[in-house]
């Protein structure tokens, strides 16, 4: 599962 | 990075720059939404606050403030600088239809349920739609500048290059991010009728009028 420290695109 | 997120990216920016280009040339913002733009630094603000969170790259932080500023730099010139050129007569769609859809599903379906990733995913949810007011806006004029076509075709080509992006890391990376992927492709879908009237008329040459 993702979290917000995983976007790593724009 | 992969060649697609890449180009995709380089996209997004050429297309940031020819709007903030065409406006400062030509001294005059007609035919380009005010509330379009007012979107995109909502979607930016929102989702680059991670700036301050978590750091992946250089290019990545870069890329991040170059986006933030360009579309405030878009809004002083819109609704200040060269607000008497401003089409506000034709700019009237209601962003409160768009905003509001976009929060309540970003507080439902979402990775996580924190402010930072909440605000993630409401700027997912709100880039896909926020062309939204720019189209209707050319529908009700009828027409865009040939520049602004070019805007369009950029801005447009840069999440359908991310799509084959998701792809690519779907099969060599095992990434996979549902929210992005369907938002990317509603995205991409609103701006198929313009990819169409683009290729056939404006790459032969001739403006952009849309058909009677």
């Amino acid at each position: 599962d993702k979290t917000g420290d995983e976007h790593d695109e724009l | 990075m992969n060649i697609f997120r890449l180009t995709g990216d380089l996209s997004h920016l050429l297309a940031i720059l020819i709007l903030l280009w065409k406006i400062w040339k030509t001294r005059s913002c007609s035919g380009i939404s005010g509330r379009s733009q007012i979107l995109f630094a909502t979607v930016y603000t929102a989702r680059y606050l991670d700036l301050f969170t978590n750091f992946v790259s250089v290019y990545n932080s870069v890329m991040k403030i170059i986006f933030i500023a360009a579309a405030f730099a878009t809004l002083y010139l819109i609704y200040v600088k060269f607000k008497a050129t401003y089409d506000r007569n034709h700019d009237t769609f209601r962003i409160e239809f768009l905003l509001a859809p976009c929060a309540l599903l970003a507080l439902i379906l979402n990775h996580e349920f924190t402010i930072l990733e909440v605000l993630w995913t409401f700027s997912i949810y709100l880039e896909s739609v926020a062309i939204l007011p720019q189209l209707f806006l050319v529908s009700k004029t009828g027409e865009a500048e040939t520049i602004t076509s070019h805007y369009l075709f950029a801005l447009g080509s840069y999440r359908a290059l991310y799509l084959l992006n998701w792809i690519y890391r779907y099969y060599f990376e095992g990434f996979f991010d549902l929210i992005a992927i369907v938002a990317g492709i509603v995205q991409t879908v609103l701006y198929c009728d313009f990819f169409y009237l683009y290729i056939t008329r404006v790459i032969k040459g001739r403006a952009l009028k849309l058909p009677a």
